[in-house]
């Protein structure tokens, strides 16, 4: 899922 | 991680040390709002949910667990403790947090990239940040001489998103599939907020003067 990017940012 | 996400992400917990600082140095929280540290306490919980579900990086448990400590524990300062709690301007934080949470959470309902509780539950904390300030900046408005270190606890947390904007810009030159607009928006709105803070914050700097907003 690209979407999934910012999750990893806080 | 980038150097502009790493800044953020320290701008933002020095934010939140200033502001723990005021209130231990000072034992006071004269000038904060306390429906904006509220919105921030619900804006992490729904945010880092995903602590039980995903592991990102140790950096980012980390983090997320030091974020939720501290935010709860002004709230704890602001509302229970006793000499603390005394200090809270009350009749000056008046902004009706409700008229940002529901507009927010039908928002997060309508405007998703999944239907999920967890991703709902997610962009809602997105949208919510994005205004969570306001509280704030209706009680900094309102208090005469703002003291230095809720200025620049106010300030930092303006710098925080606006160091977010150039870590996406970053992140969108150099990783494919990178594109967020949901957040990307988002962000740009939280910085706008802040805009005409920063140009009172800069016009005290240069002048040497106490911070007040007119």
């Amino acid at each position: 899922n690209v979407f999934k990017g910012t999750h990893d940012e806080l | 991680m980038n150097i502009f996400r790493l800044a953020a992400d320290m701008t933002h917990l020095i934010s939140i040390l200033v502001l723990l600082l005021k209130i231990h140095a000072t034992r006071s929280c004269r000038g904060i709002s306390l429906k904006t540290q509220d919105l921030y306490a619900l804006v992490f919980l729904f945010r880092y949910l995903d602590l039980f579900t995903r592991y990102i990086s140790l950096y980012n448990t980390v983090m997320k667990l030091v974020f939720l400590g501290t935010s709860f524990s002004i709230i704890y300062f602001m509302r229970f403790h006793r000499v603390v709690r005394n200090t809270y301007d009350k009749e000056q934080d008046t902004f009706r947090s409700i008229f940002i949470v529901v507009p927010c959470a039908v928002l997060a309902l309508l405007i998703n990239q999944e239907r999920s509780v967890l991703e709902i539950l997610w962009t809602f904390s997105i949208y919510l940040e994005a205004v969570a300030i306001l509280p704030q900046l209706v009680l900094l408005q309102r208090t005469q001489n703002i003291d230095n270190l809720t200025g620049n606890y106010v300030f930092l947390l303006g710098t925080y998103r606006g160091l977010y904007i150039l870590n996406w810009i970053y992140r969108y030159l150099t990783e494919p599939h990178y594109r967020q607009w949901i957040v990307w928006l988002s962000g740009v709105l939280q910085t706008g907020l802040y805009v005409d803070f920063f140009y009172y914050y800069f016009l005290a700097w240069r002048n040497n003067q106490k911070l007040s907003l007119p």
